[in-house]
């Protein structure tokens, strides 16, 4: 599950 | 951090940088659609409210880079050279690409909080900010070098990323369905866009559609 922390991308 | 992620990050960086200049030594800003730019800078704004969730000095630099720029560019087109601005041309309505992704980020996201449905509408509508550009490209019929450099730059960005969730999933077992198909979607709408780059704009001709 991808959670706001897992944003590390652009 | 992967090639494929890293040489999208750089030429989506000089996409704007190519924008930028392109307005600025030119002193115009024919060609471009300001409601494109201005859709840009409300991806960005929405996507990188998380600014305060620090992953790396890269990270932190290229949003802050990609906020100012999108600001900078929307000034330029509406506020200094306002009147090279050609907005005849730039009627695409903007209002069906907005609301529909706003919509769709209420309904499909990861999480239902602000910051995390403002990320996936910013994903939705990155993904179809573009749209207005194309269409005006398609209205006039041409775009100068400079701008098609733009708009390959821009686009090739997103089919980067495309190959670097391949590799993060066969490396990392990590992916992220939204991005991932929002992403298809942004690289399947410059497809029709790259074919004519490569014919033409690489041969040294400008680009021009057929009437």
């Amino acid at each position: 599950k991808s959670t706001l922390s897992s944003h590390d991308e652009l | 951090m992967n090639i494929f992620r890293l040489v999208g990050d750089l030429s989506h960086l000089l996409a704007i940088i190519i924008l930028l200049l392109k307005i600025w030594k030119t002193r115009s800003c024919a060609g471009i659609s300001g409601k494109s730019q201005i859709l840009f800078a409300i991806v960005y704004t929405s996507r990188y409210l998380d600014l305060p969730n620090f992953v790396s000095m890269y990270n932190t630099l290229m949003k802050i880079v990609f906020i100012a720029a999108s600001y900078a560019t929307v000034y330029l087109i509406y506020m200094k050279f306002k009147a090279t601005y050609d907005h005849n041309h730039d009627t695409f309505r903007v209002e069906f690409l907005v609301l529909p992704s706003f919509v769709l980020a209420l309904l499909i996201n990861h999480d239902f909080t602000v910051l995390e449905v403002l990320w996936t509408f910013s994903i939705y509508m990155e993904s179809v900010a573009i749209l207005p550009q194309l269409f005006m490209v398609s209205k006039t019929g041409e775009a100068e070098s400079i701008t098609s450099h733009y708009l390959f730059a821009l686009g090739s960005y997103r089919a980067l990323y495309i190959l670097n969730w391949i590799y993060r999933y066969t490396t990392e077992d990590h992916y992220d369905l939204i991005a991932i198909v929002a992403g298809i979607v942004q690289t399947v709408l410059y497809c029709d866009f790259f074919y004519l780059y490569i014919t033409k704009v690489l041969k040294g001709k400008k680009l021009q559609l057929p009437a």
